[in-house]
């Protein structure tokens, strides 16, 4: 079983941040 | 044989063809070739997005750097000469696409987090993407907490214990947790038809 159950793994906290979000590009 | 290697060109360059090797149809291609020949020609016009002019389109300020629009640049630049060209722009965003398949969005986000490519995501690699998202995000954590979400991240997916996540535990992993690729997936790409001014 999860030894740190209550702590959020990293690819979930970069995969909820906005630090890969592409869309500026499509924006004028 | 120039006459060969322009055929080719035309070739890789063909909306028909990419049409029918990515997610796009040929109107979206040609309405990402709109949105290219404005990204391309934002500081020099030479058809080519260099590093600036992607920074430029992604932030508004060519030297507002970061590790991971940095590593995107690196992915999109397929052929590693320091510029994007159409092709390569059309082939890698086909990944980014509403109905892009699953395991190529989890395969592009292995290579984006494997920073220094050794086909492995090892701890340090892990720290790196960690700090670099605090520091993006203008947030604090200590580095006992920093550790603690590096172990929890190796006990969520290094299945096998071996102190390093292979292509085929982040692939399970993600298959588990979809939510870790949404932003694998750019909304605005379904709609390329309608970015054609």
């Amino acid at each position: 079983s999860p030894k740190s159950p209550n702590l959020i793994n990293a690819f979930q906290l970069i995969g909820m941040s906005s630090c890969l979000d592409l869309s500026g590009l499509f924006e004028k | 044989m120039g006459c060969i290697c322009t055929k080719q060109q035309l070739k890789y360059d063909d909306p028909a063809v990419l049409a029918a090797e990515t997610c796009f149809n040929e109107a979206e291609i040609e309405a990402l070739h709109e949105l290219f020949r404005k990204l391309s020609s934002a500081l020099k016009d030479d058809g080519l997005i260099s590093k600036e002019e992607f920074q430029l389109g992604l932030f508004r300020n060519s030297k507002n750097q970061s590790l991971f629009s940095d590593r995107i640049f690196q992915l999109l630049d397929s052929k590693h000469d320091g510029v994007i060209e159409f092709a390569e722009f059309v082939r890698s965003l086909s990944v980014f696409h509403p109905e892009a398949p699953q395991s190529d969005k989890a395969a592009f986000a292995f290579k984006l987090y494997d920073i220094w490519e050794t086909g492995f995501i090892e701890r340090d690699e892990v720290k790196v993407l960690i700090l670099a998202f605090l520091d993006e995000s203008e947030l604090m954590l200590s580095d006992d907490i920093v550790e603690a979400i590096i172990d929890k991240t190796f006990e969520d997916v290094d299945s096998n214990g071996d102190g390093k996540i292979d292509q085929e535990e982040w692939k399970e992993f993600a298959t588990r947790n979809p939510s870790l690729l949404k932003n694998m997936t750019i909304p605005y790409l379904k709609l390329a038809t309608v970015l054609s001014p």
